[in-house]
């Protein structure tokens, strides 16, 4: 799964996600990705998240939904992230997941679960190549 | 210091790092974030990014590919989506059509397909050498793993068809670790 957050010249957000799911999964099944609070979510005045892993368990906590409702909160988005995460590590402490999530203002963080680290990337005006961004799980 | 405009990607091998670049690109070159996003998105459903996105990955117990994508507009509240979308490879812009030519929130199955096609989209084949012989691979190694539970034959030793177990035959599932290349 690729989720993308794009926040605009005046601060807009739009996020996305696409996915070919499961390896092997039950003809039907359909994953986290395109279920919208699941796979991605945003909303102008807070912040936006994308979410990727084990989707059959992930969409049943809403992860991105979730997320951007502790930043409405007034938690960073690295410390929303990971309070969603660890909300579904409780339940599941096998999953593997991880959530990407961003502020109105571009701050943004991650968090993640059942790896050791989860690589994502980002790009802004101060970098002319992609950067890459490591967290520990 | 403003940090938009701003781009962000889920994983960081070669080719999600190609799409962010192409988001970014487009953003700067048109300044519109649903161009920017669907351009990165796309990026990586022509890249087939990690075989995770696109055609040709992740095949399903029959061996076909499916594609999910979403597409969500912070501004208006507005998306679109498909779900198990077949034989048509552009899904994140089929997600969008769902947005700017329904009022529905999401489409799935041969319908969504149907509709792709009626709003300009092709249909084509999502299957690859590569996910054929991923799929042959698995059926030769019992077709573990799998997600079946509680069903005859036993699903940690045996293809389908499956049947329900009853309650004696109850074999615990064990929630099979997602590795890297078994998840969304």
């Amino acid at each position: 799964t690729i989720g993308m957050v794009v926040i605009d010249y005046e601060g807009n957000i739009a996020v996305g996600t696409s996915s070919n799911g499961a390896n092997h999964k039950v003809p039907g099944r359909i994953g986290d990705s395109p279920i919208p609070g699941a796979g991605a979510y945003a909303d102008n005045d807070i912040g936006g998240a994308v979410s990727t892993g084990d989707g059959d368990i992930m969409m049943r906590f809403a992860s991105s939904y979730q997320t951007v409702h502790y930043i409405r909160e007034g938690k960073t988005p690295a410390k929303a992230a990971e309070i969603t995460i660890r909300t579904i590590s409780r339940k599941y402490p096998n999953f593997m997941g991880a959530i990407v999530a961003v502020d109105k203002k571009g701050h943004f963080g991650a968090a993640c679960h059942g790896m050791n680290f989860f690589k994502f990337c980002m790009q802004n005006q101060y970098f002319t190549k992609v950067r890459i961004i490591s967290v520990t799980c | 210091q403003s940090q938009v405009p701003l781009v962000l990607t889920t994983w960081g091998t070669d080719d999600f790092q190609a799409a962010t670049t192409k988001a970014f690109l487009t953003l700067t070159k048109t300044y519109d974030r649903i161009e920017s996003l669907l351009d990165g998105l796309t990026e990586c459903e022509q890249l087939q990014c990690d075989g995770t996105v696109g055609f040709g990955g992740s095949p399903d117990e029959t061996g076909e590919t499916r594609l999910d994508a979403l597409i969500y507009d912070g501004l208006n509240h507005e998306m679109g989506a498909v779900g198990s979308l077949p034989n048509v490879k552009n899904a994140a812009r089929v997600a969008y059509a769902v947005m700017k030519y329904t009022k529905h929130s999401i489409l799935v199955g041969d319908y969504a397909a149907n509709f792709a096609v009626e709003m300009g989209f092709k249909r084509e084949s999502l299957y690859t050498n590569s996910s054929y012989a991923a799929h042959q691979k698995w059926i030769k190694q019992n077709c573990q793993p799998n997600y079946r539970k509680n069903v005859l034959p036993d699903p940690n030793k045996f293809c389908g068809p499956y049947k329900p177990a009853n309650d004696e035959d109850r074999f615990m599932f064990s929630h099979s670790q997602g590795s890297r290349r078994n998840h969304d």
